[in-house]
This record gives C-alpha cells, structure tokens and sequence, in this order.
C-alpha cells in the first residue's frame, strides 16, 4: 500500500498533470488547419514549443524540483523534454483522446516532411505504450521520472536528482501492483519504455536535421 | 512568437515566469 506522504505525493503530480496540458485552441488548430506540408511542420513545431512550456509548468511542481540547483534544473529540461513530449503524445495514441484527433494528427505527422525511418520507431513506441493500457497515474508518474533523470548531460549534483526520481520509483512501482494486480511484470515493461524513449530521443537530433533540410 | 525561440530560451522563459493560477 502507498503510505501518506506516498499518497500525497501521488496525487501532488496527478493533479498537477491533469491541470497542465496543451491548450484547447491548439488542438482545434490540429483539426481545422489545412492540409499540406507546410502547414503540418508549422503546427508541429508550434505543438513542439507549446509543450516544453506546458513541461516546464508540470514540472515546477514535482516536489522538491524548485528546490534543486537552479542549473541543473534547466539542464534536466533541456534533456528530458524530448522524451516527456514523445511520452504524452503517446497518450493521444491511446485511448486519451476524443474521436477523430488521434486519426487526424497521425495523418499530419505521416504528411509534414518527417522522413519515413522516424515515423516507423516513433509509431512503434506509440503502440508499445497503448498496450500496456496505462493509467494516467502512471503517465505522470513516468513523466516525472523521466524529467528526474540524474544521468542527463550537465547535472552537477546528481545524486539530489537521484533521491527524488527514487522517491517516484517507489510510488510507480506500488501503483503498478494496485492497478495490475495480475501483471508482475507490469513495472518493469513501464522501465524498458524508458530505454525506448531514449533511442526515439537520440533519433529526433538526426530528424530534425532531415526535417530542416526538406 | 516562442515558437522560434531555442529550446533552452524557452525553458528558461517558463521557468522564469509565475505559475499562472
């Protein structure tokens, strides 16, 4: 079971997940904007920007995130945001979303210039997360885990960033054990998505680059 | 637009700014 402060903890970051998403208009933009190349690379880029904006606001509220050097705190931004962007927009991919965005922003993804060895993994690792029917606890708490992680480059004290993403560790591993009972590898398949992340991470350098010369 | 600003510049900026209620 999630002892208090665990619980506390737990629904600090739900909360705080829930309450800072992409905003509105801009998923009516995803939906009315027209159709072509152009179009499709400017509201991703726009999507992109606003995301590391709404990052930043979720992340300014993991306990104890404030409290680090404020350094490493950028640098720990500046190397997870990749990866918390592919992570929530996994979300959409699942069942998070209301009818018709997801067909439409995979329609926009496939068509925005994005060369077709980066679609391929990137669609890949969106239906890996879809079928392990995660929990929104879950994708926040991975969230922040992937934010704390203390091996990024330029942490200075890495060992403070270790003590937090632990303390979010154990509260995932618990919530895996109440919400899938019947799946003791359920944590452990939530960890090697990380390792996922972190090849789609090193791939989006490379497709940025194709991306900008097309 | 923040959409032409570098990664970084746009961490700091949000870092930066109150956490609007």
């Amino acid at each position: 079971e999630l002892n208090q402060d665990q619980q506390a903890l737990l629904s600090y970051i739900l909360d705080a997940y829930n309450k800072h998403r992409i905003p509105p208009d801009m998923a009516k933009k995803l939906l009315q904007e027209q159709f072509s190349t152009e179009e499709n690379f400017l509201l991703l880029t726009e999507m992109a920007t606003s995301h590391v904006q709404v990052l930043v606001e979720f992340t300014k509220n993991i306990p104890g995130f404030q409290s680090l050097d404020h350094e490493d705190q950028i640098a720990l931004l500046k190397g997870s945001a990749v990866e918390a962007m592919f992570l929530r927009s996994a979300q959409a991919f699942t069942r998070k979303m209301p009818h018709g965005h997801t067909e439409v922003l995979e329609e926009r993804i496939r068509k925005s210039g994005i060369s077709e060895e980066f679609i391929v993994p990137m669609f890949n690792f969106y239906k890996s997360i879809g079928e392990l029917q995660m929990m929104q606890e879950e994708h926040a708490l991975l969230t922040a885990i992937t934010i704390l992680s203390p091996d990024r480059p330029y942490i200075r004290d890495q060992q403070a960033v270790e003590l937090l993403q632990e303390a979010m560790l154990e509260v995932l591993r618990k919530v895996c054990k109440l919400k899938h009972p019947q799946e003791p590898q359920h944590f452990a398949r939530l960890l090697g998505r990380l390792t996922e992340l972190r090849t789609l991470h090193h791939h989006h350098a490379e497709m940025l680059e194709s991306w900008r010369m097309s | 637009p923040a959409s032409n600003l570098g990664l970084e510049d746009i961490i700091r900026k949000a870092l930066m700014g109150t956490v609007e209620e």
